[in-house]
């Protein structure tokens, strides 16, 4: 089963 | 700012290739040219726009201006773009409105719209345009068009992997599975049918099938697409305008649980 990652796990916010 | 596209529909295009994707967005507009970022509401897709001063026939910014727009409204204008028309934008210096000025001296036509701006207080998020990839593959858009669109009518999950022996899409579906192997090749005759791969090592990928629908829209924008894949990170899907700037499209992969 797949799970969906976010872009904010990845990204810094600014 | 006063800004000349010499054929409007490049504007059209550009707005339509994400318009299904985010619902609004701020360009920022200074000198340089016009860049924009906004990120879906599942935060789980990027868009990137660039559109630099070459891509205008003139491009004037005196004072750096954000525009903050929804862009089903500016897409409804831009319904109104065609190849025989020029299209000028005008900010005033305290912008609470966009004016759009399509051209067509050849029938002594001329249309004007005036657009709201929005306040948008969107998050930005931090991405570094020159991010190592693993992966790096140059292929024809119209393809990549074609893989997706056959593919993911199987199954919500679509995996990306590259070996050295080329790109490999494929899909498991509950009743159907479907695989799409392309190998790096040369077409002389058209240089646009190129698919070429450059890889420090193997990936493998899977993104969820309707992001990958959304992003094909951008396809018109040009008839290549790059692909930057590194493990474990979110993939970049661009596209690259004849005249400079394009469409990126960052998308956050699924993991096994």
């Amino acid at each position: 089963k797949l799970r969906q990652s976010t872009l904010n796990a990845f990204f810094n916010k600014n | 700012l006063e800004a000349k596209f010499d054929d409007s529909t490049i504007f059209k295009k550009i707005i339509d290739s994400f318009k299904d994707s985010v619902t609004q967005i701020n360009f920022v507009c200074s000198e340089s040219g016009i860049e924009a970022q906004a990120i879906d509401d599942s935060r789980v897709l990027l868009v990137t726009v660039s559109i630099p001063p070459s891509c205008f026939e003139s491009y004037r910014c005196d004072r750096p201006t954000t525009i903050g727009v929804y862009l089903a409204s500016l897409a409804k204008l831009l319904k109104s773009a065609n190849t025989n028309s020029s299209l000028t934008l005008y900010v005033a210096d305290k912008p609470d409105e966009l004016l759009l000025l399509f051209e067509e001296p050849k029938n002594q036509k001329s249309m004007e719209y005036k657009l709201k701006l929005v306040d948008i207080t969107a998050d930005m998020l931090e991405v570094d345009s020159d991010m190592k990839s693993d992966v790096t593959v140059e292929m024809s858009s119209v393809e990549f068009t074609k893989t997706v669109r056959d593919l993911t009518q199987l199954s919500d999950s679509f995996t990306v992997s590259v070996t050295k022996d080329g790109i490999v899409f494929s899909v498991q579906g509950d009743t159907a599975q479907g695989k799409v192997l392309l190998q790096p090749r040369e077409d002389l005759a058209d240089e646009s049918n190129n698919l070429s791969i450059s890889m420090s090592k193997t990936i493998d990928l899977s993104f969820a099938s309707k992001y990958l629908l959304d992003i094909i829209k951008a396809a018109s924008i040009s008839n290549k697409i790059f692909l930057k894949f590194s493990d474990d990170t979110p993939a970049l899907f661009e596209f690259k305008m004849e005249k400079g700037g394009g469409v990126g499209f960052y998308l956050a992969p699924k993991y096994d649980d």
